[in-house]
């Protein structure tokens, strides 16, 4: 599923992941 | 004090600049001011002085890993005096908008993983991005294939093969790839003014 690097990074990272700012609110 | 009170008052979003942020990004004036209800909030989690320390971001951000942060903070700390002000959380938050240009959104992708800065996204910087993943994860993953990951993804998107992505062979691939920069759009940002309706209090206009 995750054979390409950059799908592995958008689909996993929390941190590059900005709705969690709104998350939090 | 008369400094604390001084240095705030010049940090509050008066009305120009307002219309001026709203004139700059996908934003109407009324968003803006919805936005800022959300920078208010952001901005004193830990220090209440009006702006976005790296540790308040941590926090919003769910104590995301080092690398990612730093470069996220980075990328909104245009200034690069160390904290986000309104202005930098609006010129970063509007890429993010359903509505901006595909090529900003690009860019931005492209700026976040060059996580050295060096106007190339390099085998390395990948490689160091998904590790960290799999720590914060708790997922393993042999060394071979990892190199195996890695090895496929240059194949597809370094089309020069010199061992580096630049940012037009990254806008080619992104471009035959759209889920990739599904991160870079925030639904939220379209009805912003209802998620933080408080800014009707404090409103300078109407839209």
């Amino acid at each position: 599923k995750f054979f390409n690097a950059f799908e592995f990074i958008s689909s996993m990272s929390s941190g590059f992941d900005l709705s969690s700012l709104f998350e939090s609110k | 004090c008369f400094d604390c009170r001084r240095r705030r008052s010049t940090q509050t979003c008066q009305h120009p600049d307002l219309t001026r942020l709203a004139h700059e990004s996908q934003f109407s004036v009324n968003e803006v001011e919805a936005l800022h209800e959300l920078f208010k909030k952001l901005s004193c989690s830990i220090i209440d002085d009006g702006l976005i320390h790296k540790e308040e971001l941590r926090l919003a951000l769910f104590q995301a890993p080092n690398l990612f942060l730093d470069r996220v903070f980075d990328l909104f700390d245009e200034k690069k005096n160390g904290v986000i002000e309104f202005e930098e959380f609006i010129h970063v938050l509007t890429v993010f908008h359903p509505s901006a240009p595909i090529q900003e959104k690009i860019d931005f992708a492209f700026r976040l993983y060059d996580l050295r800065q060096t106007g190339f996204i390099e085998r390395e910087e990948v490689h160091q991005m998904v590790a960290a993943i799999l720590k914060e994860s708790d997922m393993l993953l042999s060394d071979e294939l990892l190199t195996m990951i890695i090895d496929k993804t240059f194949a597809d998107a370094d089309s020069d093969k010199d061992g580096k992505i630049s940012k037009e062979e990254w806008r080619v691939y992104v471009l035959e790839h759209p889920s990739l920069l599904k991160n870079m759009t925030l639904p939220y940002l379209k009805d912003v003014t209802t998620a933080f309706p408080s800014f009707i209090f404090n409103t300078e206009v109407e839209d």
